[in-house]
């Protein structure tokens, strides 16, 4: 089972990828991912050790050969649907990210409990009154839902959201949230970025 | 100096620390934080370890007094002025993010190369032309550079901070940038966060 760091690195070497792909290098070495993004060539073969694919000796892997087996394993050619609420500011904002769809996340509906904002469409989803979550998050199968609420009203959205059979959520709140145990919550926080900025500036 | 993984988690246990002041808790031990993370106690008084304050035995430290220490230590009750460029989707999620001058960082002028967007207001932040942008910060003596432009405008952008005399970048473009050693550079990465959530729901 690949540890939680070396699966967060493998979006980055799918980066560098991308790029080598576009300057239409054929091959590549750890010690060239390694050096593109100051990592170690060890930690490089590490991480990659969980990839099923094989290099070749001096040559290293095939680039676009490694790129698609990056993707599999991190399921980006496969699509899986999300529901967000929370249609304000940041929830617009990843509504309109185009590219979660290459990262294989799809947000299928918005929903919100302000009135006014009921039967708006934000770069093609629609927003739904929060009082429909539970019922559409069961026709539709929905797995995968994104809080994008204020901190004092997070919990309670997570609590619609395990009632109604989301089993993974996505938090961009400031809150820890309180699920069952099944429930994987990844919660994104923007002040531990900007804690490690600040302290490398001081 | 304090290890990063560490300097990551203080934001962590100051929002605990916000939530037991807000139930009137006077002291808590590292246990009691670990519990409500799910990390472990050891975890826990190491990363605190690197904080000036000493607790009580048995009775943990006095919540308002770990609180105060970690906002001291992580800077928050300083105040950072950052440039912003890219006011679009993210940029201007970012701009009306209210919470970032709490965590010691304020967004003192946005730029943008959008013609239409030069001389617009978003939460109280003016837009102004990128062709401006060298001359406002010597002026203004901004040290800190937020990039969310797309990305392949993201080290064009990186490239005008640098010769304009800014230290530190918050990039949230998707794009590993080319700068000095001695300029900082903090990614944020959403894919990583996404290829997380994705894998432990499989
Ligand atoms: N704006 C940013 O760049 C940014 C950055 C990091 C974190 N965040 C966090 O993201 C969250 C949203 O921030 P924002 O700036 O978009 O706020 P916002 O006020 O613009 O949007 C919040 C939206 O959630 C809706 N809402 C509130 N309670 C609800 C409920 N119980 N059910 C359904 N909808 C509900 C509101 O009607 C509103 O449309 C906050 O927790 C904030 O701390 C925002
Ligand atoms: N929208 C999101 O939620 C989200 C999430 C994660 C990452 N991102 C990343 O953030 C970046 C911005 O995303 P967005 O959705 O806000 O895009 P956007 O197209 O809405 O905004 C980009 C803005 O940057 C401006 N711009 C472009 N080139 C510029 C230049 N050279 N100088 C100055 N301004 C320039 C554009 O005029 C535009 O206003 C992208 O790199 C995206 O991948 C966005």
């Amino acid at each position: 089972i690949i540890p939680e760091p070396s699966l967060r690195r493998l979006p980055l070497y799918h980066q560098i990828l991308e790029l080598e792909l576009e300057n239409n290098t054929e091959f590549i070495s750890c010690s060239k991912i390694a050096e593109m993004l100051d990592f170690t060539p060890i930690q490089v073969r590490k991480d990659l050790s969980y990839i099923n694919l094989i290099g070749m000796p001096k040559k290293g892997y095939k680039v676009i050969e490694l790129k698609d087996e990056i993707e599999n394993f991190l399921g980006w050619n496969r699509n899986d649907e999300a529901f967000l609420v929370g249609a304000g500011n940041l929830g617009k904002a990843l509504l309109s990210y185009a590219k979660l769809k290459d990262k294989g996340l799809t947000i299928t509906a918005a929903f919100d409990k302000n009135k006014n904002l009921a039967g708006e469409n934000f770069f093609g989803v629609t927003v739904f009154d929060i009082s429909k979550f539970q019922e559409l998050t069961y026709r539709m199968k929905i797995h995968i839902g994104i809080i994008t609420v204020p901190a004092p009203e997070a919990q309670k959205v997570a609590d619609i959201m395990v009632k109604s059979g989301i089993r993974g959520i996505w938090n961009f709140a400031p809150s820890k949230l309180n699920v069952p145990e099944k429930i994987i919550v990844q919660d994104v926080n923007l002040s531990s970025y900007l804690a490690v900025l600040s302290q490398k500036l001081k």
